[in-house]
């Protein structure tokens, strides 16, 4: 039953679609989802449905559409998408979306701030593991061949010298590549450790700065690289292309009921919140009532 | 034994279905859940139904209390109830969805299909 909500494997075999159609094909958005209640919510709940309604939805990222179907297709065959090392043995993996802002000045970009609300990261889970993945378009016109040597890409907490990962690319080899471009995956692990106290954690902002130091392979690291010129400017880019925080923790509840009051408590005014605030109220009822019976 | 023919099986209205697997297929848009779940929006979930009569089956796994239950339930129903059919294996699902912060979230919820039932 589960098959109905996957994208066919035709179509995973085939050029991969538009994200928001491979959504569309298999599992709805939001926005998809929703539409058909939002005016019989709208005029049953009043302002705060239409509220929550007029928010922007998720569109979620290819790359946790591709993580829950691979997961998934696993867990049918029997297999623990815990024991993928690609999963960390984490049980939970939460996809946060840069909310940095771009750099419009017209000067070379030698760093790149990436700001990630993790807010939201209970104290309660154990983290595991993080990535940084960053989009890098591949080289254009303006991307000369003369160039050579390597170039390190660095990560690292903002206002601070820390250096958390680094890649070495060759930018020779760069510069002929045909693809379209590639994600560039950076183990931020360290930045998310230790974890602050719950009090001290909320509204917390994970700020990573990127750079590109050049080198060659026979001489050490020398100046610093205009992001944009490696395809790592954040001008205009799709939702898709953004860059995305991956946290993996490994979640000791293990009930839904943790996100249906997280859910409750974030729209009050909604029809499923009232719906699960009502359902343990009248199976109290019930209860009460037999047992009053019963005397 | 009233009821049983020589095959052992009970026929007529007093035959009572043995605890066993049924279908229980969810859909979590009927649910009202589709607004925070993004995937899968349906699954087979499975539940347990059917009685824990005297004598329990081995394929149902019961407890020794359960064994013991059964028993006295069956000298003396009035005294004490049957043992319940219930899981007594369920397996996990993938689950994407938005958390509160509208971050999408994948998460291995454990529990969530029945796949086998026995008596407790």
């Amino acid at each position: 039953c589960q098959q109905a909500t996957i994208p066919p494997a035709a179509a995973a075999a085939a050029p991969a679609p538009h994200p928001r159609e491979s959504a569309k094909a298999g599992m709805r958005t939001r926005r998809e989802s929703k539409a058909p209640r939002l005016p019989r919510d709208a005029a049953r709940k009043g302002p705060p449905a239409a509220a929550a309604a007029a928010q922007p939805r998720v569109e979620p990222h290819e790359y946790m559409l591709s993580l829950y179907r691979t997961y998934s297709i696993a867990e049918k065959l029997g297999i623990n998408a815990s024991f993928f090392q690609s999963s960390k043995a984490a049980n939970t993996i939460t996809s946060f979306v840069d909310r940095g802002r771009d750099d419009l000045s017209p000067s070379a970009l030698r760093r790149q701030k990436y700001l990630f609300d993790v807010s939201t990261l209970a104290d309660k889970e154990e983290l595991v593991g993080a990535e940084l993945r960053l989009f890098r378009k591949a080289p254009g016109d303006h991307f000369s061949k003369a160039q050579t040597g390597l170039a390190h890409l660095q990560v690292s907490p903002c206002l601070s010298g820390r250096l958390l990962d680094s890649k070495a690319l060759d930018l020779q080899k760069e510069a002929s590549s045909r693809a379209d471009g590639d994600w560039e995956v950076f183990d931020v692990w360290q930045a998310l450790q230790p974890r602050q106290p719950r009090k001290q954690q909320q509204q917390q902002q994970l700020c990573l700065e990127l750079r590109a130091v050049g080198g060659t392979r026979t001489h050490g690291p020398g100046q610093m690289l205009d992001l944009r010129s490696l395809g790592l400017g954040r001008g205009a880019r799709p939702q898709q292309e953004k860059a995305l925080l991956v946290v993996f923790t490994r979640s000791r509840l293990k009930n839904l009921f943790a996100e249906l009051r997280q859910e409750r408590e974030n729209q009050p005014g909604h029809p499923s919140a009232h719906a699960l605030s009502r359902a343990p109220a009248a199976h109290g009822h019930l209860r009460f009532q037999s047992r009053r019976t019963r005397r | 034994t009233a009821y049983n023919n020589r095959h052992g099986k009970r026929h007529g209205k007093k035959a009572r279905l043995r605890c066993s697997k049924k279908a229980l297929h969810v859909n979590f848009k009927e649910l009202g859940w589709d607004d925070w779940i993004i995937a899968p929006l349906e699954y087979e979930a499975y539940h347990c139904e059917g009685v824990c009569d005297f004598p329990l089956r081995s394929h149902l796994e019961p407890t020794n209390h359960a064994i013991i239950q059964t028993l006295m339930n069956s000298m003396d129903p009035g005294s004490t109830p049957p043992s319940c059919c219930v899981p007594t294996k369920l397996t996990p699902i993938s689950i994407l969805y938005t958390d509160a912060g509208n971050n999408v979230v994948y998460k291995q919820y454990e529990d969530m299909v029945v796949e086998s039932c026995g008596c407790r």
